[in-house]
């Protein structure tokens, strides 16, 4: 990967001891082609090699760095930047309920995410509803789901999904739930009807987190589609599934870059426990490769 | 050719084709659908003439295989007598979901649980449609990721009951590609042809704003042809593959 490739220019560049400007062209093309194939949005790699052009003057100056590690490290920095710097963590309130929507298109591992959620914050005392009418057999498959995570589940009101998370918000109200966790139908972000459904939804129910669930092996149409739900919905986080995968995952750069919101989890695995925290340099690393 | 790399082409086959046009006389843009469509002209899997024939759908998680074994059941209702299988014994749900496309398509189905030996819920609904003489038998498998070497040797074993029935295996086995990904299609394509001889592809979700171009490396290193794209969540929702609209729709 890029990260190899490095070590081989880092050797030879340490040898002169300074690097050309033949070198950093050609060091700054294999950055390229590495970023696009880690499936980065073609526009945001052109953004991004500007802004490592800045960071690059801004670590020569310094001096103190021979300029291979000073170009390696700058790429490294400016992506562990750009991915948000730290984790994040949701905050819950402390004095009523949270909730939760999460809104993505079909297939990418909502419905699962919602009940890996379920378990991770089992301690917050959490609901799950299906807000999918659409898809075939959908509330039996949360609903198997939230008997595995030991987390109950609103009934479906048939037909309306507005109407069942209405139910959830009495439920909430009456019980004392601490966590609603919405599962959405999956839906395109250039479908304006289901568009209008997630609106509806939101106004029901307004969430304190709008969660972007996004496949990790996206391709260059994320940025399109990430742009999309936060013009029209408005997104407060993103996650990212299936990283158990060997795709790059260039795919949390484009969102991050359309969107600008907090990254905040993986999905890593099929099972419940398959949600890790989103850790921005282990993703710099892996976008590399 | 940035218009190939944000169709999701990649950056070798963007410059395989950039190369190759140079050549090119007269007008570009015709002469880049021309090299696309080429590339995609793959011969199609010359099988499927004795009943039952068997399609088997598989492919990584949510790529569209239980909708696209629908759409295929109902196609070829149109013709005959088809036998759908649930060959999903994972997923949460996954034979009451197909089961009611079933319904929809008005076609057979032969029910698994969650937790039963995909191979056996196989072998058993070759038994029958054997016996029915069906004329098509459509087999759902479970969604999997190629870097799942245990998942992928479930697959080999569904694959193996199949060739104990019929030699060559399914006439039709195809690997679903979902529009949106990225260069990680290919990977996922090279691992499932080696592993189980892929014939085919299907092309979903292309109702998106995803173009899908990393098909065109995918059919022309592994001499794939795409034949059908999925179009939408509705049973009706799957067209015959065609490479010279695609490579329209591909540049556009
Ligand atoms: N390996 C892996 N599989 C995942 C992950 N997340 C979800 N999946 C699988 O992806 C497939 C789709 O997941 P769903 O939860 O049904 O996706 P969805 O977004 O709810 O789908 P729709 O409701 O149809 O839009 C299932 O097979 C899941 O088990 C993950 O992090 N890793
Ligand atoms: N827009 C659109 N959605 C599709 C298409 N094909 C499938 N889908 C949707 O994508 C989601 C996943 O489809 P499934 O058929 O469940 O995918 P799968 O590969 O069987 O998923 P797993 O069994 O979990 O691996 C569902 O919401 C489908 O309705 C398509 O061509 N267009
Ligand atoms: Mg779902
Ligand atoms: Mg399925």
């Amino acid at each position: 990967g890029l990260i190899d490739r490095f070590a081989l220019i880092k050797r030879k560049i340490l040898g002169y001891g300074r690097i050309t400007s033949q070198e950093l062209e050609s060091i700054n093309k294999e950055i390229k082609i590495s970023l696009l194939q880690a499936d980065v949005n073609y526009l945001v790699v052109k953004n991004f090699m500007d802004g490592l052009e800045e960071k690059t003057k801004i670590l020569e100056l310094s001096r103190s760095l021979k300029p291979g590690d000073l170009v390696i490290r700058a790429v490294f920095e400016e992506l562990v930047e750009l991915l948000g710097s730290e984790t994040r963590s949701i905050d819950f309130r402390g004095d009523t309920y949270s909730v939760l929507s999460l809104i993505g298109l079909q297939g990418v591992g909502k419905t699962t995410t919602a009940a890996k959620l379920a378990q991770k914050f089992r301690d917050r005392n959490p609901l799950l509803v299906p807000a999918d009418t659409k898809r075939p057999a959908a509330v039996q498959q949360l609903q198997m789901l939230a008997d595995r995570a030991k987390t109950p589940m609103v009934p479906l009101e048939k037909g309306s999904a507005a109407a069942t998370v209405k139910k959830a918000r009495q439920l909430a109200k009456d019980k004392g739930y601490g966590l609603i966790i919405i599962d959405t139908a999956g839906r395109l972000h250039i479908d304006d009807e289901l568009i209008e459904e997630l609106q509806d939804i939101h106004r029901t129910l307004k969430p304190d987190y709008r969660l972007l669930i996004a496949d990790g092996m996206s391709g260059q149409d994320a940025v399109n589609q990430a742009s999309r739900f936060n013009e029209q919905i408005g997104l407060d986080g993103a996650i990212l599934t299936k990283m158990d995968g060997d795709a790059r995952g260039g795919a949390a750069l484009s969102i991050k870059s359309a969107a600008d919101v907090p990254l905040y989890f993986i999905g890593t695995s099929e099972r419940l426990d398959g949600l890790e925290t989103f850790h921005p340099d282990r993703m710099a690393q892996r976008i590399l490769g | 050719m940035e218009i190939l790399i944000q169709a999701d082409v990649g950056v070798k086959y963007a410059e395989v084709i950039r190369a190759k046009l140079e050549r090119a006389e007269g007008d570009r843009i015709m002469a880049l659908r021309e090299e696309i469509a080429s590339l995609l002209s793959q011969p199609r899997p010359s099988r499927g003439v004795e009943a039952p024939v068997i399609t088997m759908v598989s492919g990584v998680n949510g790529s569209g295989k239980t909708t696209t074994a629908a759409k295929l059941a109902n196609l070829h209702r149109k013709a005959g007598t088809v036998l759908l299988v649930s060959g999903d014994t994972y997923r949460d749900a996954a034979h009451e979901q197909l089961n009611i496309w079933a319904q929809r398509a008005g076609v057979e189905i032969v029910a698994s649980q969650r937790g039963q030996d995909a191979a056996a819920v196989v072998h058993d609904a070759m038994s029958k449609a054997f016996a029915k003489k069906n004329s098509h038998v459509v087999i759902d498998t479970a969604g999997r990721l190629h870097t799942r070497a245990d998942l992928m040797e479930e697959l080999k074993k569904i694959v193996r009951v199949i060739i104990k029935f019929r030699p060559d295996g399914p006439d039709y086995n195809i690997l679903t590609i979902d529009a949106n990904l990225g260069q990680n299609s290919i990977q996922q394509a090279k691992i499932f042809t080696e592993a189980i001889a892929v014939n085919g592809l299907v092309l979903t979700k292309f109702d998106g704003t995803a173009k899908g171009g990393a098909i065109i490396p995918i059919c022309n290193e592994l001499r794939l042809p795409v034949l059908y794209l999925g179009v939408g969540e509705g049973i009706e929702d799957i067209v015959e593959f065609d490479p010279e609209d695609f490579a329209r729709s591909v540049t556009t």
